[in-house]
């Protein structure tokens, strides 16, 4: 899973 | 997006907008720390370098803006508008930004997913809201006389980090594979954090009196 996923959350 | 996470952002929301009540209507910043508010801003600074070239959700876009522009516009009262700046408790407000700043930014150039700027500004903005709250609960427990909104700003904050822990075992059973220990680590250092105030907080609430911390 890419790392760039991690960042849905504010 | 569970029913926790969203609550979570309601809180925090909400937490901004008793602030902005207090700024804003009242004039006055009294027992507010402008320590924490400008730490706040830098976390949502870093954090939010990608706002314009990663797009997750309208929502996502809209609630990173008001966050930006709200944690600014604070900033910007606290220190520019006379009345509200005459309020503010300067010479309680002593927690020094070093302490804060320089070991979350070791800390994240040291632990993080990967070792480019944007990466890293990120990860510090983790470990900087984690204890950007500190400066914010020193100020408290100076401040005889805690007046019922700042109370609430600070339950509202912590309330909200709670609410993200509860977002974060929810998603760990139901996506596979959803583990992000930077997240969870820092996270659940900044709810500790709260702990003691929320004692206090609830004590006070229950015995119907003043919320006073002890020294």
């Amino acid at each position: 899973k890419p790392m760039e996923s991690f960042k849905d959350e504010l | 997006m569970n029913v926790f996470r969203l609550a979570g952002d309601m809180t925090h929301l909400s937490s901004i907008l008793v602030l902005l009540l207090k700024i804003h209507t009242i004039k006055s910043c009294a027992g507010i720390s402008l320590k924490t508010q400008e730490l706040y801003a830098l976390v949502f600074i870093t954090r939010y370098l990608d706002i314009f070239d990663r797009f997750t959700s309208i929502y996502n876009f809209l609630m990173k803006l008001i966050f930006l522009g709200s944690s600014l516009s604070i900033v910007w009262y606290m220190r520019r508008h006379k009345a509200v700046h005459r309020s503010y408790d300067k010479d309680q407000d002593t927690f020094r930004y070093q302490f804060i700043v320089l070991p979350c930014l070791l800390l994240a150039l040291v632990i993080n997913h990967k070792l480019t700027f944007k990466e890293v500004m990120w990860t510090f903005s983790l470990y900087l809201e984690a204890v950007a709250i500190l400066p914010q609960l020193v100020l408290l427990q100076r401040t005889r006389n805690i007046d019922n909104l700042t109370g609430q700003y600070v339950f509202l904050l912590g309330a909200y980090r709670a609410l993200y822990l509860l977002n974060w075992v929810y998603r760990y059973f139901t996506e596979p594979g959803f583990v992000r220990w930077i997240t969870w680590i820092a996270g659940l250092v900044q709810t500790l954090l709260y702990a003691d105030f929320f004692y206090y907080y609830i004590l006070s609430w229950k015995n119907n009196v003043k919320l006073e911390l002890p020294a």
